[in-house]
């Protein structure tokens, strides 16, 4: 983009060539070119210099929220819900490090006790972690394991909790039932949980993220959005198109696979990023 | 659908006995959109677009069909010949045949592994030995051992202070000690830029020399499937592609986009988490998912 010596129709095909390579998709881009050269006009700039700014404020604009501080009473629940293979149960572990580390008291309950193994990942995580650790074996009723796990965190006065849950196609009706499931399990013992339901998205998926927000919501309402794997090369637009649609908050991002890569999320970055 | 797109198309167009420049304008932009929107890469579809627009151009109406219709039959079966037209074998020659599966985090290479070794000894009465060769997730070489042990099928006892080279190179020296008939090599995912990983994945291709290199790629991966699989072949020059999750609403015009960068075949798709969930890829089933 630096090439164009002005903000002429072949800068803004460039772009548009860079938004959907960046998986922004054809109808986002569309939009946010739109409201870009808006932005262009209403400030009276034709130079490209000045188009990262213009970029950031706009994106700022698309990502922000009326972020609502609801009262919560302890302990506080966070459910983890995504597709196989997103980084559900390693984002759990950077979360609850990042909850350790401010000195809350931190719960981790392994709600996936289908896929092979899971329960024993999750613990290596809480191990390593130093948070408290639970779960009721392989083949357990998921929503069982939430309801144990919500009377261990009441009974031992726990600040927060970080249920992990199986990856599941969100066009599997029996399994996004069972979320629903799990979800009126928590509300029913501890009215109010889960107090955060965060759908995991990983940076590589294309607009296939569109449908797994929209049936996730639906089904059990998605609170926040953690966007992993951005650590590689892909650039994670589908967001931008989620956040026009849903205006779900995107809070953080995954940068790795140790406990520590993890970072909040900001508009300007993930501008920075784009053009990058 | 993208056939009544295009019919919405052409009936604002007169005279549909030839398919025109003009019209086919029109059409192609459809074309591209559904494309973009099955996650096909942007430059891919640019190619695409324009091969459609060389076919297409002056070609007579079909009587049984309707423009639309024939645009559609152009594009499809543009798609199935790109995607490979037939179906590709596994290679199964080696004493023992030797498997090894790479990519990108979560892909589902562990399960993919786990599926083919049922699939060898179901459909090719081979006996496999399953090699958990990721020492750095967290209980991954518990998770391959247990679908191995789901499937009566032995796993090499990998630990996780052993070197995932030395794994692989004495799992293949015990295979043929103990005259298995394949051998398949379960590998850590790792990103594509990361240096020191690519370099172990290129020193266990040296040490082994596997038939089929496989590449496990998400089948709701976006633009970005071009680049990844692209390094992935120019490091280890892949035999074959799994594409996984296609039991999902994923269009997967991921299998275009590596199948056209890389020219390696898509040989198996995943298509559920049970290991029987495995099958050998249809060019003309992903023609038409990718056309929506
Ligand atoms: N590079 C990178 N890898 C990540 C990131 N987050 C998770 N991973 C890796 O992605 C893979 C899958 O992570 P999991 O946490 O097991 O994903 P999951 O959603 O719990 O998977 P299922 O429970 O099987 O659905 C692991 O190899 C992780 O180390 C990230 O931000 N960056
Ligand atoms: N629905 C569905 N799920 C699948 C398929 N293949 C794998 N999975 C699931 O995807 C998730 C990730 O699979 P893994 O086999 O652990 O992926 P991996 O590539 O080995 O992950 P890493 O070792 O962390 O890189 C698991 O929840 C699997 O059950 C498939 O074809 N369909
Ligand atoms: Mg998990
Ligand atoms: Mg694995």
């Amino acid at each position: 983009l630096a090439s164009h010596d002005k903000m002429d129709d072949s800068f803004w095909e460039e772009l548009e060539e860079i938004l959907i390579m960046a998986d922004v998709g054809f109808e986002p881009a569309a939009k946010l070119l739109d409201n870009l050269r808006g932005r262009a006009r209403k400030a009276g700039t034709n130079d490209p210099a000045k188009f990262r700014d213009i970029l950031s404020e706009e994106l700022a604009e698309i990502f922000k929220t009326g972020k609502t501080i609801k009262a919560i009473n302890p302990p506080e629940v966070v459910m983890m819900i995504g597709v196989n293979g997103v980084g559900k149960t390693t984002t759990i572990a950077k979360l609850a490090h990042r909850a350790q580390m401010s000195g809350k008291k931190v719960l981790i309950a392994a709600g996936d006790t289908f896929r092979a193994a899971a329960i024993e990942q999750l613990k290596i995580w809480a191990d390593r972690v130093g948070a408290g650790f639970f779960s009721k074996g392989e083949n357990a009723d998921p929503a069982a394991v939430a309801f144990e796990a919500m009377d261990k965190g009441l009974a031992e006065g726990y600040d927060i909790i970080f249920l992990d849950t199986a990856g599941r196609l969100h066009t599997k009706v029996n399994l996004m039932e069972e979320l629903k499931k799990i979800q009126r399990v928590l509300d029913k013992k501890h009215p109010g949980a889960p107090h955060r339901s965060i759908l995991v998205l990983d940076a590589t998926t294309g607009q296939n993220a569109l449908s797994q927000t929209k049936l996730f919501h639906e089904a059990v309402g998605v609170d926040e959005i953690v966007l992993t794997k951005l650590d590689g090369t892909a650039k994670g637009g589908v967001i931008v198109g989620i956040a026009l649609e849903y205006g779900v908050p995107i809070t953080f991002v995954g940068l790795g696979e140790k406990m520590e890569d993890l970072r909040p999320f900001h508009g300007q970055d993930f501008a920075q990023a784009l053009l990058s | 659908s993208l056939t009544d797109r295009l019919d919405g198309v052409f009936k604002k167009i007169r005279g549909h006995a030839r398919l025109t420049e003009e019209n086919i304008q029109a059409a192609l932009r459809e074309v591209r959109l559904a494309l973009l929107e099955a996650d096909v890469n942007f430059k891919v579809v640019k190619d695409f677009v324009e091969r459609i627009r060389e076919k297409a151009a002056g070609q007579e109406v079909l009587k049984s069909l309707t423009p639309g219709q024939q645009v559609v039959k152009i594009v499809h079966d543009e798609l199935l010949e790109l995607l490979g037209g037939e179906t590709v074998a596994l290679n199964l020659k080696g004493k023992p045949a030797v498997f090894m599966f790479v990519g990108l985090q979560g892909s589902g290479k562990t399960t993919s592994s786990a599926k083919l070794a049922l699939k060898l000894r179901r459909e090719f009465k081979m006996r496999p030995l399953l090699v958990p060769a990721d020492v750095y997730r967290p209980a991954a070489i518990d998770q391959l051992r247990k679908l191995a042990a789901q499937l009566d099928i032995q796993a090499y006892p990998s630990e996780t202070t052993m070197n995932p080279v030395d794994i692989c190179v004495s799992a293949l020296d015990q295979a043929k000690k103990d005259g298995f008939d394949a051998v398949i090599f379960d590998t850590a995912g790792r990103l594509h830029v990361d240096e020191a990983l690519m370099e172990e994945l290129a020193n266990i291709k040296a040490k082994t020399s596997p038939q089929e290199i496989l590449f496990v790629a998400d089948a709701m991966t976006g633009q970005d499937a071009v680049t990844v699989a692209k390094s992935f072949d120019e490091r280890l020059d892949l035999t074959g592609v799994v594409l996984t999750k296609m039991d999902g609403d994923a269009r997967g015009g991921a299998a275009l986009s590596i199948k056209e960068v890389t020219g390696k075949p898509i040989k198996l798709v995943g298509v559920g988490e049970k290991l029987s969930d495995l099958e050998i890829f249809h060019p003309d089933r992903a023609a038409s998912r990718i056309l929506g």
